[in-house]
């Protein structure tokens, strides 16, 4: 399995259409790099992206320097991964 | 047997298709499968189908899991499925549904992308078509479908997330469906189930023209949305797709009401930005339970306004 240690998941609050194409931009800028959860659609709607760890300091530069407000909505993905692969695990063990 | 599966764990592949064997064998009296095509990679596309018997009734078709790692979408169809089976007799709406309709549900839209997120990817979204010209692997299958392929909100580059394919219905897994449900030539609803952000949506996804039945699916989409709400207090949005989330083309629930499935609906599950397609297992049942009333809603209506 592919390791996310690290990666995180942001949750982007654009003010305007504006704000919005910047992070259509982010897809562009960073082909591979961000996955979007939550695409650019509507300022009212948030946009939450996948971020690798190695990637994260740049895009938190990028977001920060449009005045792009985030926060985080998962801080270690690979946390809840391995909370999720020992749930299957112990569920598995139950079935049996 | 199916006693000792549990429905609020999530499950792989072979454990889903295990599953569908020990549930079609214990109620074949209601339930029976059917193998509607084959994955690229060769795995069997199975679709279960709860009939109650007779002549070709007008039919019922739901799907679960088209994007790989939205996982509750499958584990929600599952224990749908086992709702349905539970409550025939017992629940009279669902009864007299089942009685006048056929239901059809695909538990694993895009089997070789589920398996590759048990496997390889837990974040794969797309199914693993290969071909030559790009290293990039997959179709978006919701971007895949003849209504509207191409446009706005669908991307041609093979490495986008959301990329079309090369031609409209190329993949085999939709490709599956629409034949199977043309052929069928007599679905009256389609829903179609995506995770997250908890909405409810009608088409169209690929513009901003509203259908000629906007006003009833608005209502309809309100009604199941409040019943949904009922059961946990989980608030969803509803709307057309392209009103509601954004402009998305060549999706599955433009092709269905194009195609005159006009009870054309699709769902964005829990949760609203917590956990996203790492929605952990404790919320499978609750998830699925108030998803069971909109979905009751949808049928309902559907039996109640025929066309």
């Amino acid at each position: 399995q592919m390791n996310f240690t690290g990666d995180q998941v942001l949750r982007v609050l654009a003010r305007d259409e504006k704000q919005l194409s910047l992070l259509r931009d982010l897809e562009g800028l960073k082909p591979q790099k961000v996955d979007f959860w939550r695409g650019p659609a509507r300022p009212s709607l948030p946009v939450d992206m996948r971020v690798p760890f190695s990637e994260l300091k740049d895009i938190k530069a990028y977001l920060e320097s449009h005045g792009l407000s985030y926060s985080i909505m998962i801080k270690d993905i690979q946390v809840l991964l391995d909370e999720e692969r020992e749930a299957m695990a112990k569920s598995r063990r139950l079935e049996r | 047997s199916t006693s000792s599966f549990s429905y609020s764990a999530y499950h792989n592949l072979e454990e889903i298709y295990s599953w569908t064997d020990n549930f079609v064998m214990e109620h074949s009296d209601i339930v029976s499968k059917i193998q509607i095509g084959n994955s690229f990679e060769n795995r069997p596309i199975l679709v279960l189908k709860f009939s109650t018997g007779g002549p070709r009734h007008p039919a019922i078709w739901i799907d679960t899991g088209i994007h790989a790692r939205e996982w509750i979408t499958h584990a929600t169809g599952i224990w749908t499925a086992n709702k349905i089976v539970s409550d025939y007799g017992k629940d009279p709406i669902l009864t007299d549904i089942l009685k006048a309709m056929d239901i059809f549900i695909e538990l694993v839209t895009n089997p070789d992308g589920f398996a590759f997120t048990h496997s390889m990817n837990r974040l794969w979204r797309k199914n693993k078509s290969i071909r030559p010209g790009t290293f990039c692997i997959g179709v978006d299958l919701n971007r895949n479908w003849k209504s509207g392929f191409g446009g706005n909100g669908s991307n041609s580059k093979p490495c986008s997330e959301t990329y079309h394919g090369p031609f409209p219905q190329s993949e085999p897994e939709v490709a599956a469906i629409v034949k199977f449900i043309t052929a069928h030539g007599n679905f009256k609803a389609l829903i179609s189930i995506h995770s997250y952000s908890q909405m409810l949506m009608y088409p169209y996804g690929r513009s901003l023209e509203p259908v000629s039945n906007q006003r009833e699916l608005y209502s309809l989409a309100k009604d199941a949305v409040k019943a949904l709400f009922e059961v946990h207090r989980t608030e969803y949005i509803f709307g057309s797709i392209s009103t509601t989330l954004y402009v998305a083309s060549g999706i599955t629930v433009d092709w269905a009401y194009d195609s005159g499935i006009k009870y054309a609906f699709s769902f964005e599950l829990r949760d609203t930005g917590h956990y996203g397609f790492l929605l952990p297992a404790t919320q499978i049942i609750p998830t699925a339970q108030e998803t069971w009333m909109a979905i009751r809603t949808v049928m309902e209506h559907t039996l109640t306004h025929p066309y």
